[in-house]
């Protein structure tokens, strides 16, 4: 689990 | 990558690129918010400032660039090429009132306190209010184009398709991401008065859209 930011979304 | 975040993504595209090529043929940019347009031209501009130091797929890299081109030469044709037209008396709209909140919200608020995640929740924190200086401009004049409420509906599409993803991936994944969330939900609500007005003014009447 994770509440970090995904930087694959644009 | 899910069925919902690839219509976002094209949703996106299909608007930014409807605005350029509304612009282009008629070689006028009348009834277009260029400070909006700037807005996004930043949003992009330090949200994808990870493509000097993460490679992460091809379609990643291809559709950072091309977001960044599109939104640069958009800027372009409004101050630049077309700017007889552009009707800067209308674009009023106090672009410091958004730049300052989103600038000391985005240092309280974020992963780490790095500068390119600083910059990464500046950007998301800009896009969720980067389309109310085009908002306000619509209704100061009381009226839009047909063509600039499609790119309007294709640009609230993308994000609330952009929502849809979270929850699949929320679901199958558990990932979840509070600040792009709280930011997408904000963004799209600021466009559920324009789309009640397009699907009951536009798409049932005809070319102009007017306010009452």
């Amino acid at each position: 689990e994770t509440t970090k930011t995904d930087k694959d979304e644009l | 990558m899910n069925v919902f975040r690839l219509a976002g993504d094209v949703s996106h595209l299909v608007a930014i690129i409807i605005l350029l090529l509304k612009i282009w043929r008629s070689k006028s940019c009348a009834g277009i918010s260029g400070k909006s347009q700037v807005l996004f031209a930043l949003v992009f501009t330090t949200r994808y400032l990870d493509l000097f130091t993460v490679f992460i797929s091809v379609y990643n890299t291809v559709m950072k660039v091309v977001f960044l081109a599109l939104s640069y030469a958009t800027v372009y044709l409004i101050y630049m090429r077309f700017r007889n037209s552009y009707n800067s008396e209308n674009d009023t709209f106090r672009v410091e009132f958004l730049l300052v909140p989103v600038i000391g919200l985005s240092f309280l608020e974020n992963y780490a306190f790095t500068p390119l995640e600083i910059l990464w929740t500046f950007s998301i924190f800009l896009e969720a209010v980067a389309i109310m200086p085009q908002l306000f401009m619509i209704t100061k004049t009381g009226e839009a184009e047909s063509i600039t409420t499609h790119y309007l509906f294709f640009l609230g599409l993308y994000r609330a398709l952009y929502i849809a993803n979270w929850v699949w991936r929320y679901h199958t994944e558990s990932f979840y991401d509070l600040i792009a969330i709280v930011s997408g939900v904000v963004q799209t609500i600021f466009f559920c008065d324009f789309f009640y007005l397009y699907f009951t003014r536009v798409l049932r009447g005809r070319g102009k859209m007017t306010l009452p």
